[in-house]
């Protein structure tokens, strides 16, 4: 997965997402693809979570799954979740709640939780910085101020090395893929060099959600795990999403 | 240009929205979830439109544990044990996934591990 949250010369957060899933889980060589995400693509659905006849929040979503990997409170935060791998994984968590330890959340359903009741960028930050988790994750957050985006990067209980939006230092934008920040990326699925590549060449000048589209679909951050695309717009409440293809030669990750 | 050898690292690409051509995959469908309605009534209309592609899916996943345990214990395990945690998972999470399970008629087991295979993935 590739997020991200950039800001426009006029303080207008874009937050954005690829979502890659389905590595080595069996690969098709007829078409050249994942089975995972060939059979994920038909289940992705744009969902308009409402209460009282107005609208909670928005979420791309898997059918059938009830928590929530992609979201936007409109005029409030947006919300993305890229996967994070440890060795103090989501097995150790699940081996807890059997055997009937069960004071962590489970990473989707928290995420639920957020988009359905936080009432700002700050609350939902707290919750997700703080809540102890079954397993790791990286939380990709955007707020409707300048300056308000952050990637927090989860263990099962801390949070570690939160990184922010800092326009004065030259930061106009956060982006995560499956690497913490403070490390470089495994050589060989190094998406976030191609992706700060044209993000820089792209300039906070130019900064749209055309152009982050662009970025998006820029191989390798586009490959053969890319099931949707998601680009949202805090302030106009807005979010849109597309199937992906990634056509050969293309990165199976 | 196109980089021919791994990781395929190509120039930036411009131009590209609105989404067309052959990186684009399709649209996305919009549906409303009614939060006022009963979690086990809630995605009903979704489920029914989709239920197919979920069935399809969620055999995808069955292969994959018959790949992984031929003997199909995992899958046994799966649709009889998983069940079991259902009311220690959160409300109304909980209830949201029987209504997509009656909704869909995929074994309620299933649409748990679907559910929850974030944390099962990590294994």
């Amino acid at each position: 997965c590739t997020s991200l949250v950039a800001e426009d010369p006029e303080g207008n957060l874009i937050h954005a997402r690829n979502l890659d899933f389905g590595l080595f889980l069996g690969w098709d060589k007829k078409n050249h693809s994942w089975v995972i995400p060939d059979k994920l693509k038909p289940l992705v659905v744009n969902v308009d979570f409402r209460r009282n006849n107005s609208t909670v929040f928005k979420s791309t979503n898997f059918a059938g799954y009830v928590g929530m990997l992609t979201g936007m409170q409109p005029n409030s935060f947006t919300l993305t979740m890229n996967e994070r791998f440890s060795l103090d994984g989501g097995y150790i968590g699940i081996l807890e709640w059997i055997l009937g330890k069960r004071d962590g959340m489970w990473m989707s359903f928290l995420t639920r939780s957020v988009l359905e009741n936080a009432t700002s960028y700050a609350q939902a930050q707290k919750l997700l910085s703080d809540t102890k988790l079954l397993a790791p994750a990286y939380f990709i957050l955007g707020g409707n101020q300048t300056g308000e985006a952050s990637i927090i990067t989860r263990s099962r209980t801390h949070n570690l090395n939160p990184l922010e939006l800092d326009i004065k230092q030259g930061r106009w934008y956060v982006l995560e893929t499956n690497y913490d920040h403070w490390k470089t990326p495994l050589f060989l699925d190094d998406r976030r060099t191609p992706a700060m590549k044209c993000m820089n060449q792209t300039t906070q000048a130019n900064i749209s959600v055309q152009t982050v589209y662009d970025v998006l679909s820029t191989k390798p951050v586009l490959n053969k795990l890319t099931t949707y695309t998601t680009l949202m717009q805090v302030s106009k409440g807005k979010l849109e999403s597309f199937i992906r293809v990634c056509p050969n030669p293309c990165m199976p990750w | 240009s196109l980089q021919y050898v791994p990781p395929y690292t190509e120039d930036c690409r411009t131009g590209m929205y609105p989404p067309s051509g052959p990186t684009f995959g399709g649209a996305v469908t919009w549906y409303t979830v009614n939060l006022d309605l009963p979690p086990s009534k809630r995605w009903t209309e979704l489920i029914t439109d989709k239920k197919n592609d979920l069935i399809i899916m969620v055999q995808a996943i069955k292969d994959l544990a018959d790949a992984l345990v031929p003997s199909g214990r995992l899958e046994e395990l799966i649709d009889q044990a998983l069940p079991l945690m259902i009311d220690t998972l959160p409300y109304p999470f909980n209830e949201e996934m029987k209504g997509i399970a009656t909704a869909s008629g995929v074994p309620l087991g299933e649409v748990i591990l679907f559910n929850i295979f974030y944390e099962v993935f990590t294994v």
